[in-house]
């Protein structure tokens, strides 16, 4: 998916700092 | 100095009641149970404290201690309701059960823009989302020209503010991610459903005799 076409929050929400998922591995 | 540390180095369930814990959020006693065998695992990764600092947060969720990330921040600033700068049991708990499959979505609409309102103003502003998108894009090695990324906002506010004030408040948000829900995805793990199988070492510490369902 082209950035531009994406809103702001869709981008951001892909940053690996909010991917909590990665608390339960080891 | 002794050889003998006389702060207590681990908090257990007991101190924070696991019964109480498991009747005010979404979990099962066996599953605060199981949460305490990870969050002893990620309180103990530098100071075996009790508690979570932010570079054992920051550890956990990078496997790099040294990686600062201004999202993970702030989630650690949000999960440390007490405002303690560390994350006790009962915070780790009760935020993580925002994050639970069954939490109520407004909860989760909620803390997700907590998150995004970087400042705590009660206002997502125009600011503070190019700043988190240049963040993103420095995370991810992406580069985008200054004009693509006004772009990018000038598009997002044009859908989300809809009083045209240069700022999201929380009926807007709310209006916004229920037109746009997959931006709700990050406030669901679906590990939590499973958290006992993830951490059966559990059943080995557990003080309750009956798992309470």
């Amino acid at each position: 998916v082209e950035p531009v076409t994406m809103n702001a929050f869709e981008l951001i929400s892909t940053s690996q700092g909010l991917n909590l998922r990665s608390l339960f591995e080891k | 100095m002794g050889c003998f540390n006389s702060k207590p180095t681990r908090q257990s369930p007991g101190q924070v009641d696991p019964v109480v814990l498991a009747s005010q959020t979404a979990f099962t006693v066996s599953e605060v149970e199981a949460l305490f065998e990870l969050f002893k695992s990620i309180s103990s990764s530098v100071v075996d404290d009790g508690l979570i600092s932010k570079e054992e947060f920051q550890l956990a969720i990078f496997k790099n201690r040294k990686k600062e990330n201004i999202f993970a921040n702030r989630i650690f600033d949000l999960f440390d309701v007490k405002r303690k700068g560390v994350i006790d049991f009962d915070d780790f708990v009760r935020s993580l059960n925002v994050f639970h499959p069954n939490a109520p979505l407004e909860d989760k609409i909620d803390f997700s823009f907590r998150l995004y309102d970087l400042d705590s103003t009660g206002f997502i502003e125009r600011q503070e989302v190019k700043q988190m998108l240049i963040a993103l894009l420095c995370e991810s090695e992406m580069k985008l020209a200054d004009e693509v990324i006004e772009t990018i906002i000038d598009k997002t506010f044009m859908d989300a503010d809809l009083n045209k004030d240069e700022k999201i408040d929380i009926v807007e948000w709310q209006n916004f991610v229920s037109k746009n829900p997959s931006l709700l995805k990050i406030m669901t793990l679906p590990y939590l459903r499973d958290i006992t199988t993830s951490f059966p070492s559990f059943v080995f510490n557990s003080n309750v005799d009956e798992i309470a369902a």
